[in-house]
Parts: C-alpha cells; sequence; structure tokens
C-alpha cells in the first residue's frame, strides 16, 4: 500500500527562524532527533562527526539566508546541534564523496 | 533515482519521479510542503522533515522540477566540494531548485537558472512546463550544463527518462531502471500517457525499487494534480 504524506504550511512571510516551526505539529521532536541521528551515523562515520561538529558549526557564518536562519530556527525548535542540522541538509553533498 | 518527462498527443506535459535513497527511515519523513506567499501557495514540493532544500517541486502554472543525483567519477575531487561549497559560497543543489521555484518567471526562465547558476556539485535537473515541447533533462556540472536534452516531440521523441547516468553513455549492465523504464513508456505510447499511466511505469521493477521513498506525478498546467505516494520498502 502507498500512502500520502502529510502536507504542511510554510509561511515565506514568517522570519526564517521560525518559518519551520508548523513541523512539530506533525512530527514528534524525539522522532526528528532520533532518525537525524540515524541518518548521520549511517551517513558519516562516528569519529569524522565527533570530529568535524565544531568545523561544521564555524561553517555556519558561510551559509546564506534564508536557509541559515532557517537552519538556525529548526535546531532550536528540535533541541538539536546545529552542526547536525548543517550535515543534514548537505547530505548530498556530503555523500557525492 | 527515476525522473521522466512526457507529452502526450495533445501537447500536455507530464512530469514524475521516484526518489531513491538508502535510508528507510526518511519513510517516516516524507511530507509535501506548501510555501505560502500572502496566504498563497506559490511553490510546492516534496521533501523530508529538517531538510531546507527540494528534490522535487512544482511552480504552479509555471513548471515542475525534480533532481536526480550525478556521482562524480572521480572520488578524489571531494576537495572540490569543499571549496565549492565554504570559499566560493556555491548552492547546494537543492537549495537552486527551491531558489529557482521561488524566482522563476517560467520554464525558459527556470531552464536558464537550474543550468546556469553554479553549484556545489554535480545533479540531473528534470524541467516539465505546460507548452508543447517544454521538457529537458540538464546534466549539470558545478559551474554549468554539461548537456541539454530536451522533448522532441515533432520527430517521435515525446518522452525523456534520467535515472543516475549520462543519457548518452550506457548505465551499469547491472541497472535495469532505464530500459525498464523506455519499454514501458514505449508500451504505453503517447496516445495513452498521462499522470496515472506515467505513475504505472514509475511503479515497475526495478524502476521502484527496495530503496525508493516516494513517486510524485505532476504537470505544471494542472497543478491540483500533484500527487506523492510514499513506497512500502522491501
Amino acid at each position: 500500500a502507498e500512502l500520502a504524506p502529510p502536507t504542511l504550511n510554510i509561511s515565506l512571510d514568517e522570519d526564517p527562524e521560525v518559518r519551520w516551526k508548523p513541523l512539530l505539529t506533525v512530527f514528534d521532536k524525539d522522532f526528528l532527533n532520533k532518525a537525524g541521528a540515524q541518518v548521520i551515523d549511517s551517513t558519516v562515520p562516528k569519529w569524522v562527526h565527533h570530529a568535524i561538529a565544531p568545523v561544521v558549526s564555524a561553517l555556519e557564518k558561510y551559509v546564506p539566508q534564508p536557509y541559515a536562519g532557517e537552519i538556525r530556527g529548526m535546531a532550536s525548535h528540535f533541541g538539536g546541534k546545529i552542526s547536525d542540522v548543517i550535515l543534514l541538509n548537505f547530505a548530498y553533498e556530503i555523500s557525492a564523496f | 533515482c527515476t525522473s521522466i518527462v512526457a507529452q502526450d498527443k495533445s501537447g500536455n506535459v507530464y512530469h514524475g519521479r521516484n526518489l531513491d535513497y538508502p535510508h528507510p527511515i526518511l519513510m517516516n519523513l516524507t511530507m509535501n510542503v506548501d510555501f505560502l506567499k500572502n496566504g498563497e501557495v506559490m511553490y510546492r514540493g516534496t521533501s523530508f522533515a529538517g531538510y531546507v532544500g527540494l528534490w522535487t517541486g512544482q511552480s504552479p502554472n509555471k513548471f515542475t522540477v525534480s533532481g536526480d543525483e550525478r556521482r562524480s567519477k572521480r572520488w578524489y575531487n571531494w576537495w572540490k566540494n569543499i571549496v565549492s561549497a565554504f570559499l566560493l559560497g556555491r548552492s547546494p543543489v537543492s537549495w537552486l531548485v527551491r531558489e529557482t521555484l521561488e524566482g522563476a518567471e517560467d520554464f525558459q526562465d527556470a531552464v536558464m537558472h537550474l543550468s546556469k547558476i553554479p553549484i556545489i556539485t554535480g545533479v540531473y535537473y528534470i524541467v516539465g512546463g505546460v507548452r508543447p515541447g517544454e521538457g529537458v533533462v540538464i546534466t549539470r556540472d558545478r559551474t554549468g550544463p554539461a548537456d541539454i536534452w530536451p522533448l522532441d516531440p515533432l520527430n517521435g521523441r515525446w518522452y525523456r527518462v534520467e535515472t543516475n547516468y549520462d543519457h548518452w553513455l550506457p548505465p551499469p549492465a547491472t541497472d535495469h531502471r532505464r530500459e525498464v523504464a523506455n519499454k514501458a513508456l514505449n508500451a504505453t505510447g503517447q496516445e495513452q500517457i498521462n499522470l496515472e499511466t506515467l505513475y504505472q511505469v514509475l511503479s515497475l521493477p526495478p524502476v521502484c525499487n527496495g530503496i525508493t521513498i516516494y513517486t510524485t506525478t505532476m504537470s505544471a498546467a494542472h497543478p491540483d494534480e500533484y500527487r506523492s505516494l510514499i513506497r512500502q520498502q522491501s
């Protein structure tokens, strides 16, 4: 059986840091954190993850708007590390090597 | 991934895609997102919770777009991705999709954006429009297009299939997705192609396979018919 995914309304009129807040009406915060950790663990070796976390955090200032604000907002809403949300958002570019 | 853009005998353009990724957890993170501006849907896409980019999207009555992975042939060029991202400030490929959905005026403008704006690493962008002939596969390098492969319905090329290999090269002998999709589209025929038959083509194994997360079918001229379905994985 195929399932239709949930639909979310994201208002571009909202500030980037708060516009993804409706995610929490559809997805459980703990589930999101666990799922994110699972994707990272299977993509990046643990020691590399620990080693690059501070570097990735420092790179945040190079991320352009509105994505920087959106990523920061997501990390804040979900209680996750900003370096992990950045890693997830660069998953394709990372998996390319 | 597999993306297909096709045109029926009446000139309607249809676009479908399978998103493949070897993480079943993504099935539970998949969502449709309506991006609103002044309360109106400016564009729509299918994505994963926590991910701000788009690999599949539609600008209503303008164009549809999907992205398929293009692997680098030389793994040791990974450092170029780093330079490309942080020193040259280029966009991740999924952010350019979103920017294009937000800013492009029409199909032609979208194709220009997706072809020319520098990105971090290579990808295939597949774009469908609202007028006859408006369908294209763009093979992207970091700095620009490696190839543009448009529909050519007047010469019988009424569909284009893109998986994860340059279309002018044969795929690996073990990967039959392109071949199966081509055969199924030929069997369906231009008279019978529509969003439903396109979905059926995308449901055939191995086009739809154990790592297919979701299938989307869409047609920019009929934005309400945008449909994504999460696949059961074997």
